[in-house]
């Protein structure tokens, strides 16, 4: 499985796999792709992103996955994308028109403690792996930890909540990572989290029930995206603000890359809806990634034909 | 290995906001150790939680005695683990 062409993107793969399945691509395209490690996790793995780029000092779209654990299908979904992106380049003329002005940063396990726990003791685990100072439960939910609303209404204080949103903003050091990351690169201009389940493509704000400033264009662009990814399978998703569309949350990332410029911040949640939730079989994940993708495209192409 | 013998999800269809508030009652009911898989908020969305074997019971005549609509998402969520393990581990020998 190191080739990238053979390896096998239809079923789910231990962390060590998927690492292996990064590897094949990095070493299969190797003057397009480049793995970078941002940081360590709670237990000391690696964050590694795939750098897509085809020149210096560009600016950038970030995209991460499986920032929840027990999310697997946004895991593998990303780790194909990674591989259609490289495939993609030189033969898709708007992909390649993307990568010639633009980098992508490809997050495949943002939560990669939680995927290897996940796997070997709790498949319904969620949240990090960090020890909480005076409390037997363990972990804080990275998606309730950034630093927008922090502490506000649709995250808990309790650290046996699956929903706990950590002692400060960016205490968990997964969060603390992409953040350091993306304040220090300045040029993102995209950023897109996959998660799982419910068919939803969500945009800022969850921490407040107002809309954003560009509600109309991000509206837009969104029901844009899911009609591309309705296009291949008929697979249909709600678009809207995340406080609207679910619930508020606070201390989610989109609203804090939202609150610091990144104009162009949505949240994929993937399938299903109604029969397996968390346990999506295999056999929907190549038709998940391949119809994700057409949505992801539509997003980057509008990053990428709206500089600002 | 935590195992899930026994666990149902269930799919939930609140018909009004007072449904959701009972729903949401019931989400604080830390005992019966119900895992949300997608959160009681409105009524546009349904709201499917894992409930233990030792409280299906309980929950189902929440859901009953508040007149709230429910069907079996999963039956039994173990056996669709044990059949996804099994998947990966016979994919991983090919």
């Amino acid at each position: 499985e190191r080739n990238s062409a053979t390896f096998n993107y239809a079923t789910y793969h231990t962390l060590d796999n998927l690492f292996k399945g990064l590897d094949a691509i990095v070493l299969d395209f190797k003057s397009l792709v480049t793995k970078q490690q941002i940081g360590t996790s709670t237990e000391g793995r690696p964050l590694y992103v795939l750098k897509f780029s085809t020149g210096a000092s560009r600016p950038a779209i970030w995209i991460d996955a499986g920032i929840h654990s027990r999310e697997w299908i946004t895991q593998a979904t990303a780790l194909w994308v990674g591989y259609k992106l490289a495939t993609d380049y030189g033969k898709d003329a708007s992909i390649t028109s993307l990568l010639n002005k633009f980098d992508v940063y490809l997050l495949v396990v943002t939560n990669p403690d939680g995927y290897v726990y996940s796997h070997t003791a709790d498949r319904m685990w969620r949240k990090t792996r960090a020890p909480n100072s005076g409390s037997r439960c363990i972990g804080v939910d990275p998606n309730r930890n950034w630093n927008a609303g922090f502490g506000g209404p649709g995250a808990s204080s309790d650290p046996c909540s699956d929903s706990y949103r950590g002692p400060s903003a960016e205490s968990a050091v997964e969060v603390k990572n992409i953040a350091n990351f993306i304040r220090s690169h300045g040029k993102i201009k995209g950023f897109v989290s996959i998660h799982s389940y419910s068919q939803l493509l969500l945009f800022p704000y969850g921490y407040k029930c107002t809309n954003p400033a560009h509600y109309t264009e991000l509206n837009t662009v969104g029901r844009s995206a899911a009609a591309a990814l309705s296009s291949l399978y008929g697979t249909q998703y709600k678009v809207g603000t995340i406080c609207s569309t679910i619930y508020q949350a606070s201390g989610g990332s989109i609203d804090w890359t939202y609150d610091i410029g990144i104009k162009y911040s949505f949240a994929f949640e993937l399938r299903d809806t109604g029969r397996y939730g968390f346990l999506l079989p295999a056999t929907q994940i190549l038709p998940t990634a391949q119809e994700t993708y057409l949505g992801l495209k539509k997003i980057m192409e509008h990053v990428r034909d709206n500089p600002y | 290995v935590k195992t899930f013998v026994g666990h149902q999800v269930l799919r939930i269809k609140a018909s009004n906001d007072d449904q959701i508030k009972e729903l949401q009652a019931l989400e604080g009911l830390t005992h019966l150790e119900l895992d949300f898989w997608t959160e009681p908020a409105n009524i546009d969305n349904p709201v499917d939680v894992r409930v233990p074997f030792h409280s299906l019971q309980s929950v189902k005549s929440y859901l009953e005695f508040n007149n709230i609509e429910y069907s079996i998402m999963i039956n039994d969520l173990q056996t669709v683990i044990d059949s996804e393990k099994q998947e990966m581990e016979t994919d991983n020998i090919k």
